[in-house]
C-alpha cells in the first residue's frame, strides 16, 4: 500500500540524500559511523532470508540497502576517513546490541535462526539512530544534508504505522506483527524530538541547531 | 507455515 511505498522511498532517500552529503562535501563529518555499523547489522541480520525473497520488489531494496550501506561504510572508514572524528562518536553502542539481544532472545515469534536474527534486528533498528542523535546533541548543530538525512530516516518507519494500520483494516487474514509494530512505534518516538527543531527551524530554512 | 515466517515487509 502507499504508506509502505512512501515508506520504503523515503528509507531510500535517506541514503541517497547521505551518500550524496559525503560525496558532495568530501567529509563525513556530523555522521555518526557507529549508527552506520549498526544499520549494516540490521540489514544483515533482516535479510538472511535474501536469497528466497518472493517479490522482486523486496528483493531489489534489500540488495540495495545492504550494498549502499556497505558503500557508505567503505567511504566513512577508508576514503573519507579523515573526516571521521571518534571522540564525537562515543555512544556506548553495547547497550543496543544487549538490549536488542535481550529481546531477540526473550520474546522471538519462534527459536530458529531466522526469526530469532530477524527480531534481534527489529529491535537494534529501533535503537540504531541513537549514536547519531547523540552525537548530534554533542556537536548542537547539523548540515542541512545531515538533517534531511535523519528526517527520510526517521520517516520511513514513521510511514510503516499507517501502513500497518491500514492492512490491520484492509486484510482480514492479517495478523498484527506485534514485534514490528512496537520497535517501529518505540523507533518514531526516539525521532519525535528531533521531527520538532527539524519542522521548526529547517522548514524556515533556517541551519539546523539544537535550542 | 504461518504467517510471521513469511516476512513480507522490509
Amino acid at each position: 500500500n502507499i504508506f509502505r511505498v512512501l515508506g520504503d522511498f523515503s528509507h531510500l532517500a535517506s541514503i541517497f540524500i547521505l551518500l550524496h552529503k559525503i560525496q558532495q562535501l568530501k567529509s563525513c563529518s556530523g555522521i555518526s559511523f557507529k549508527s552506520q555499523v549498526l544499520y549494516m547489522l540490521v540489514y544483515i541480520t533482516r535479510y538472511l532470508d535474501l536469497p528466497w525473497t518472493s517479490s522482486p520488489y523486496n528483493f531489489i531494496f534489500k540488495v540495495l540497502f545492504i550494498s549502499s550501506e556497505l558503500y557508505i561504510i567503505y567511504l566513512m572508514a577508508r576514503a573519507y576517513k579523515p573526516t571521521n572524528d571518534p571522540n564525537l562518536d562515543t555512544f556506548h553502542v553495547e547497550f543496543l546490541l544487549g538490549f536488542a539481544g535481550l529481546l531477540a532472545l526473550l520474546f522471538p515469534y519462534k527459536y530458529t535462526i531466522l526469526e530469532v536474527f530477524w527480531a534481534f534486528s527489529i529491535w537494534l533498528e529501533s535503537v540504531a539512530i541513537l549514536p547519531q542523535l547523540f552525537m548530534l546533541q554533542r556537536t548542537g548543530e547539523a548540515e542541512a544534508m545531515t538533517a534531511h538525512y535523519i528526517a527520510a530516516l526517521g520517516m520511513y518507519r514513521a510511514l510503516y504505522i499507517p501502513n500497518w494500520i491500514y492492512r490491520y483494516f484492509s486484510e482480514p487474514t492479517h495478523k498484527v506483527d506485534t514485534i514490528a509494530v512496537t520497535a517501529g512505534i518505540l523507533q518514531t518516538i526516539l525521532y519525535s524530538d528531533f521531527f520538532w527543531i527539524y519542522y521548526t527551524k529547517v522548514m524556515r530554512g533556517e541551519k539546523f541547531k539544537l535550542p | 507455515k504461518g504467517r510471521y515466517f513469511v516476512k513480507d515487509e522490509l
